[in-house]
C-alpha cells in the first residue's frame, strides 16, 4: 500500500541516523487490546540497496497503529489506561517467566499467552525480579491483544524494603544497569503490545537510574504538540 | 555467498564444565575441536541455561518434579566454577566480496568470553543486553567455522539463607540479572542462577550497508483518521567508500486470515 524510496550518500566507515519523511495514512486499521477489536498489523519491510553491490541489508515487523495512553487518576489515585482515546478496564496477569530454565520457544510463548488471552486478560504484568521478556513474547502479545507492563530489574525486596535491607542503592554498576535497559528498549520498542516501561517492582530505582530512565523514556518532543502540524 | 539475512544458530551445539576441559578456546576452535558429544562434552540446549541442558542429558534431575531440586547442588556451596561451562559449535559461512558477516548473541548470563577459529573476543556483562560481533575478517577461507563460548554465572549468585526468603540473601540485586533465581516465596532457588547462553544465537550477513535497530512510531489527528507513520533507522557503512544508498520502506496491509498477499 505504501512505498516510499530516499535517496543516500554514506561515507566510508561512517554510522548515521535517518529518518524517513512520515507516511500518511487514512483511517488506518487500528490495533486493539483483547476484547476491544482486531490487532490490525501491519508488515513494515525496510531495506537499503547499494549502488554497485545490490540489496545490502532488510528489515521487517509487524507494527500496529495505536496510541496508548496512561496517567493518575486523581479521584481514585489508580492508574488509568486508554488506547485509541477509549478507557480501558484493565484485567492484568502477573507474569514471572515462562519456564525456570528458560527453556523458551515461540511454541511454549504462543500457548502460554494464547491462553492468558483465551482466559479474557488484556494485560500482562512482567515482574521485575523475572526478565525483560523476549521478541517471540512480545510478538504473541500483539497478535492476541496483551498489553504489556515491563518492570526493569529492581525489586522492593532485593533492592532496599526486603529483610534484611540489602542494595538499598540497586545493582553495583549503575552505567551497566543504563547500557542494559537502553538495548533492552531498542529490542522491544516497536511492538504494539507495549503499554508501559516501570522501574521496578514495589521500590523505586535509585535516583540517578530513574531519573535517566525518565529521561530516556521520556515522549520525543516532535510528539508533544497534538495539533497536527 | 551467502545469503542476505539472518541465520539462527540452534542446534549441533555441546556443552562441557569448564573444569573437565583442559583446552583453552583457541585449541578448542583450531587444533582440538571436540568430535562430538562424548565425555566431557554433552549435547547443549541453546537457547537454554546450563541447568537445562544437564537436565537434557539426564545428567540431574529435572527440578520441577518432587523435590529433585534439593538433590542439585546449589552454586553457593559448589563455586561459580562448577556452573561455568564451555559451549562448542561449528557453522558453514563463506562470503562473497564485500560482504559482511556479524555474530549476534541477544542474551548472555552473565559474562562470557567468545572464541571463533582461534580468535578471541571477550562480551560484556549483563543478562538483559545484545552482543553483535563483527566477524567477517576471521571467518575460515575454507567456509567451515568453529565456535567456543565461556560463559560464567552472575558475579554475585548469593547463598540461600536456611530460614530461604524473597531472593535469599539478595547478593543477585548486586548484578543486573534476574532475581527470582535466588528463590522467592512462591519458588526454591534455581542452582545455577539461569546461567548460559539464554537467548537467540544468530549470523547476519549484509552487504557494505547494514540497518541497526529502527524506531516506528505512530500519531493520529482527526479523531484517528489521519495517522502517519514515523521511521527512523541507524545505517552503518563498513565499506572503504562512500555507499550510494537507496533506502526503502514498504508498509503492506496485514495477511487477512488465510488471504496471501502476493
Amino acid at each position: 500500500e505504501h512505498l516510499q524510496t530516499q535517496q543516500l550518500s554514506i561515507p566510508p566507515g561512517a554510522r548515521v541516523q535517518y529518518s524517513f519523511p512520515e507516511i500518511f495514512f487514512y483511517k488506518p486499521n487500528l490495533w486493539w487490546p483483547n476484547g476491544m477489536g482486531k490487532q490490525s498489523l501491519y508488515n513494515v519491510t525496510i531495506d537499503v540497496d547499494v549502488k554497485g553491490y545490490g540489496e545490502s541489508d532488510m528489515w521487517n515487523h509487524l507494527f500496529g497503529f495505536r496510541k496508548i495512553e496512561n496517567y493518575i487518576d486523581s479521584a481514585t489515585g489508580g492508574r488509568l489506561f486508554k488506547v485509541n482515546g477509549e478507557p480501558v478496564f484493565i484485567r492484568g496477569g502477573n507474569w514471572i517467566l515462562s519456564d525456570g530454565l528458560l527453556r523458551l520457544s515461540k511454541k511454549r510463548y504462543q500457548t502460554d499467552i494464547k491462553f492468558h488471552a483465551d482466559m479474557n486478560f488484556n494485560m500482562m504484568r512482567c515482574w521485575g525480579g523475572g526478565l525483560a521478556e523476549r521478541p517471540e513474547f512480545y510478538h504473541y502479545c500483539d497478535v492476541y491483544g496483551l498489553l504489556v507492563w515491563q518492570e526493569f530489574w529492581i525489586t522492593g525486596d532485593v533492592d532496599g524494603r526486603g529483610d534484611p535491607i540489602s542494595n538499598p542503592n540497586g545493582p553495583l554498576d549503575h552505567d551497566l544497569f543504563m547500557l542494559c535497559a537502553r538495548d533492552t528498549v531498542k529490542l522491544l520498542r516497536n511492538h504494539a503490545s507495549l503499554a508501559l516501561w516501570v522501574g521496578g517492582n514495589e521500590q523505586t530505582p535509585p535516583d540517578d537510574i530513574n531519573a535517566a530512565l525518565k529521561h530516556d523514556l521520556r515522549l520525543h518532543p516532535q510528539f508533544e504538540n497534538g495539533n497536527g502540524n | 555467498m551467502a545469503e542476505i539475512g539472518k541465520t539462527v544458530l540452534n542446534s549441533g551445539w555441546l556443552a562441557a564444565r569448564s573444569t573437565d576441559v583442559d583446552l583453552t578456546g583457541v585449541q578448542l576452535t583450531t587444533t582440538h575441536p571436540p568430535s562430538g558429544p562424548s565425555s566431557p562434552w554433552m549435547t547443549a540446549f541453546v537457547p537454554g541455561t546450563v541447568l537445562a541442558t544437564l537436565v537434557e542429558n539426564q545428567v540431574l534431575p529435572d527440578p520441577f518434579y518432587g523435590l529433585e531440586n534439593k538433590s542439585i547442588i546449589d552454586i553457593a556451596d559448589s563455586g561459580r566454577e562448577h556452573y561455568t561451562f564451555w559451549f562448542f559449535t561449528k557453522f558453514q559461512c563463506k562470503l562473497a566480496v564485500n560482504q559482511h558477516v556479524d555474530l549476534n548473541f541477544r542474551g548472555i548470563n552473565y559474562s562470557a568470553e567468545v572464541y571463533l577459529n582461534g580468535y578471541k573476543k571477550v562480551l560484556g556483562k549483563g543478562m538483559f543486553r545484545r552482543h553483535s560481533l563483527d566477524v567477517t575478517d576471521i571467518l575460515s577461507p575454507n567456509g567451515q567455522n568453529l565456535l567456543a563460548v565461556i560463559v560464567h554465572p552472575p558475579d554475585h549468585p548469593g547463598k540461600i539463607p536456611s530460614s530461604g526468603g524473597q531472593g535469599g540473601d539478595h547478593e543477585i540485586g548486586k548484578d543486573v540479572a534476574a532475581q527470582y533465581v535466588e528463590g522467592w516465596d512462591w519458588m526454591t532457588p534455581i542452582r545455577d542462577r539461569n546461567t548460559g547462553i539464554w537467548d537467540e544465537v544468530s549470523l547476519s550477513t549484509t552487504g557494505p550497508v547494514k540497518i541497526m535497530d529502527p524506531h516506528l512510531v505512530s500519531s493520529f489527528f482527526d479523531d484517528y483518521k489521519r495517522a502517519y507513520l514515523h521511521a527512523t533507522v541507524e545505517l552503518e557503512n563498513r565499506s572503504g567508500w562512500v555507499a550510494e544508498c537507496s533506502l526503502s520502506i514498504q508498509v503492506e496491509t496485514e495477511v487477512e486470515d488465510n488471504i496471501c498477499l502476493v
